[in-house]
């Protein structure tokens, strides 16, 4: 009497794109901008480009009133997109490239495509993208999404030339830039402060054109990708890995047995003599490749011959309970076979198929565990010494994950997946924004939640030219936070200090600064406003925080005291 | 170079699990309560069951410290869901049975599937669900997800008799009680309050049991699925309204040929002649059916006979270009004909084709919309009378969008569609709940965003037994919301008022509760904790607000009178 039904990931968030920042028209160009300024960023950064991006934004009709249609472009002189893959990578949500492990500012796979499709839904015209990846060829695209089935429609696909390589994007949207171009500002100017090394044009629907250029030429080296770091790594994630490293069976075909024949230097039909074959590989075994061992031990194993064994698929080999699982190519279904444990062949296939031993998975799957680290932590386990990953029951692999949650002597993560600012450059830079009386900064040490490397760094910043009331600036991953602060994990570690203590006063005038990087910034909404309360990012916040506030606290002791002196 | 990637919408909420309300064990044992309790009333509600609904949550090991395994299991009396959809509702993200038009607690079809995706991802161990729908079969599930491929893999499928119906649900998670605890106590407390007619029962991991009984045998009526209110609709769902509505060209096939000879009275092989059919057609013309005269008409417009229009297959008809596109199934291809535009036939498929009126379409697609609201809508948007809705370009779609957002004559939507407490039964909670000096409460008129009714209850409570600090209760759909107050529209509100005018301190002992129902919810998160600052939904909260203010100041004001009074 109910009745179910699937909707595709766009309908979900045409439904929902509340949830995406695209609740009205004045978060919604706000979010556009962000969206848009982001995937140019990203796609610069990824291959060493000093970023010119170049964003207008003009109404259709100049004497209407807000809420009204605007046409959004961002220009940027990235590598583009090579054009097979523009229609999806706009018209398609959760498809993109940033899915890996390395730090970007993207990670969703929609952010474009709900621009595209909030401006479609209000105004019905199509986005135009053109992409240069060559510098001569430019690809024209007017593109349309079938929003129900999750896929683009091209509307228009054209080639001209061009002298410059990049990617243009233009969305015609419902925006409301009277409320929103404040917000705007702020983004852009945040933007280029915390990428030196990006020039961002801003020419907005009033004629106003706003040029931050870039002052360094200094790109950081672009994050590599790196192999996940085993604290807090969880249950599904350690399965993949497992599967990834097993055993593949290959399919054997007749290729594969003329091989094999070649191997076993076997002439003509003698194979088809079972106790002839089994003793002529007993001759050979030392000789033969290990993907010819794998084979005739399963061979021998099910006692098939080898036209036999063309006429079945190896599907699976569970060691756990003995047993190989095939398909029968003509009888059209699966058999499942125990096998005899004692047989030496059955031994090599357990060993094929037992997978590493636990210390050698350790080493190999996660960053900076060498072989006397997976040691100690197999030790601490109460992992058996040379314990085979694929023999792993349901609950040894659960307590696997515990430990390495539990375990406190992994190494710090390998900082050179992230792209943190620096001390020196958050400093000069607060120094530079504020002019105030005194700055301090600081960055953590590179830490891990859920197998994922991070960084805190903060600085905060008091009197000079600040004004009064605390005042606090959020960034991840190079982005500016600008919206839903109070439920940002930022801000509740600002609020669970006792300010008191170190002399400072809502209305005393102190800035605060944060800035996350990290493989994957666990952000609260899919518009990437604010951060969630990670415990082990909340502690790292806490301990920034602290170390500032000790700095903080004897600066303002020693202005106290010249105060004093001063009285004198 | 770059590689690109398209992932299921199981593997985006796995890897951004935080979005839906899963980032730590505190917080997820707290969601996973919410979805699995918000299901049960939910199946209750719309089968008008009284809800008798119990939770236990028990640890696995009683004597570990937290975080650690709990079983957490709900069990109602619900309709139960019939077994063929069982493993499909909780093993599949984006699918469920409350995507319609109506007031419900789900809206995403991915709350349950989300607690057990975190409950396997930490504890590996797949969930229970036994269901009946009859009362005397029951079947019982053991369930986990392919999470890559979004689909459900069946561990364990048995049937056993059974007195009861109803749903039960089992999941081994990860959860922190000593933190989460009273969160989880306080969600079910307020549930029970804002929900009479429920009885919850509750027996916590240390042995407490807790036993809220219904107060109420009454249950509200359920509510029905009602027409969107044309106040907000954007153009993508005009679209899908007017292509739902557009005539569906059916195949021809013998069958219906056979029909339509019998209706035109022809005998043997007369049709093969093409004059002399078309004198029979237009003969007999006022005594056919109209689907006869669509299929004849375009038979004389391509100018074909009954065997060759059996070979093609109509695909679509543009009457905005007068073309006709078929597919050739002898050739394979599509085929786009441009058609005579003066012939009667042509004028007849043109009147089948282009739709309704735009009054008709307003009038039938729209709840409250009459035909003297629809014509007056009409002179409004500068539309003529009768304009034909299939013959509307994009850019009069978008104006047709813009005009239903901008007219003020639409009367406020149907209410039926919406399940509010009222004002008497919010009062008399408050009363009960708070036992305070004062209480006022209103129900402001149903109103509409997107298209989506909602109406918005609020209540102010002082003195008597309230505590000092202002303190807010936010409810949605009958859900009590208890995280992320300082994101969400209501707090928004209610920090924009002067309180001092009223002379209201921070200290003041003053309760506001607020509800917002509607047909969907905009929520900002996927863990349904925040609503998005919607307008609409904003404005009818500050009128609400300001006629309690108003209510509350003159209290006040009596108040510091008699106290005044006292003095002397
Ligand atoms: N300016 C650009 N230059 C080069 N590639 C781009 C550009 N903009 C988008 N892309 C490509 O299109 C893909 C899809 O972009 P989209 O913004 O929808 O998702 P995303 O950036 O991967 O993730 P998110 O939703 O978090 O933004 C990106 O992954 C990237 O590969
Ligand atoms: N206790 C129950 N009794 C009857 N049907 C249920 C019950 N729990 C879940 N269902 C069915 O399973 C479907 C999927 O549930 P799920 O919680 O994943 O999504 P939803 O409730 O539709 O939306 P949301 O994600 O907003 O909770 C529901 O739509 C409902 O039809
Ligand atoms: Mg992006
Ligand atoms: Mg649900």
């Amino acid at each position: 009497n109910e009745s179910f039904n699937q909707i595709s990931p766009s309908e979900f968030f045409y439904r929902n794109r509340d949830l995406a920042g695209f609740s009205n028209p004045t978060r919604s160009i706000y979010t556009s901008v962000r969206e848009l300024v982001e995937n140019s960023l990203d796609a610069c950064d990824q291959n060493r480009i000093l970023p010119n991006i170049y964003v207008t934004i003009q109404p259709t009709q100049q004497q209407k009133s807000d809420p009204k249609h605007y046409i959004l472009t961002v220009d940027d002189n990235g590598p583009g997109i090579d054009h097979n893959h523009i229609p999806l990578a706009f018209g398609t949500v959760l498809y993109g490239s940033k899915f890996g492990l390395n730090q970007a500012r993207g990670m969703f796979g929609l952010g474009a495509t709900m621009a595209i499709l909030y401006g479609q839904i209000t105004t019905n015209k199509p986005v135009r993208v053109n992409s240069s990846i060559d510098g001569s060829n430019r690809h024209e695209y007017e593109i349309l999404l079938d929003i129900q089935k999750n896929k683009p429609i091209i509307i228009k696909h054209s080639i001209t030339s061009t002298k410059k390589k990049g990617l243009s994007i233009s969305i015609c949207l419902e925006g409301d830039y009277s409320k929103a171009g404040s917000k705007i500002r702020d983004y852009i100017y945040q933007t280029s402060l915390i990428t030196p090394y990006a020039s961002i044009k801003f020419h907005d629907p009033k004629g106003n054109k706003y040029n931050y250029e870039r002052i360094t030429k200094f790109i950081p080296s672009s994050p590599t990708i790196i192999k996940p770091h085993p604290y807090g790594i969880d249950v599904e994630t350690l399965r993949r890995m497992i599967s990834d490293t097993s055993y593949k069976i290959s399919n054997v075909d007749n290729l594969m047995i003329a091989r094999i024949k070649n191997e076993l230097k076997m002439r003509g039909d003698v194979h088809n003599n079972y106790v002839v074959m089994k003793q002529t590989i007993k001759k050979r075994w030392p000789y033969l490749s290990s993907q010819t061992k794998t084979i005739l031990s399963i061979l021998l194993c099910l006692k098939l011959n080898f036209n036999q064994l063309v006429k079945i698929k190896i599907e699976s080999i569970d060691i756990a309970r003995n047993t190989l699982t095939y398909w029968n190519y003509e009888k059209s279904k699966s058999f499942v076979t125990q096998l005899n444990i004692s047989s030496f062949y059955y031994k090599h296939l357990a060993n094929e198929f037992k997978g590493d031993t636990l210390e050698t998975f350790l080493t190999k799957q996660f960053q900076r565990v060498g072989r006397h680290t997976a040691e100690k932590f197999t030790e601490f386990a109460h992992f058996r010494p040379g314990k085979r990953i694929m023999l792993m029951t349901n609950q040894e692999l659960v307590h696997l994950s515990d430990s390495l949650q539990k375990f406190s002597e992994f190494l710090s993560p390998d900082p050179s997946c992230l792209a943190p600012l620096g001390e020196n450059l958050l400093e000069k830079g607060i120094a530079k924004f504020f002019n105030p009386d005194f700055v301090s900064v600081v960055q953590r040490k590179a830490s891990a939640y859920s197998g994922f490397p991070f960084i805190v760094e903060m600085g905060v910043a008091y009197g000079g030219s600040i004004v009064n009331g605390i005042k606090l600036y959020r960034f991840a991953n190079r982005i500016p936070l600008l919206y839903d602060e109070s439920s940002d994990v930022v801000f509740k570690v600002i609020n669970d200090i006792d300010w008191n203590r170190y002399k400072i006063k809502n209305e005393s005038p102190l800035v605060i600064i944060s800035h996350i990087c990290s493989t994957r910034i666990p952000y609260k909404t899919v518009g990437k406003e604010n951060v969630a309360d990670r415990n082990e990012i909340e502690r790292e916040l806490k301990l920034a925080l602290q170390f500032l506030s000790r700095k903080l606290s004897s600066y303002m002791s020693k202005k106290g005291k010249a105060a004093m002196e001063k009285k004198r």
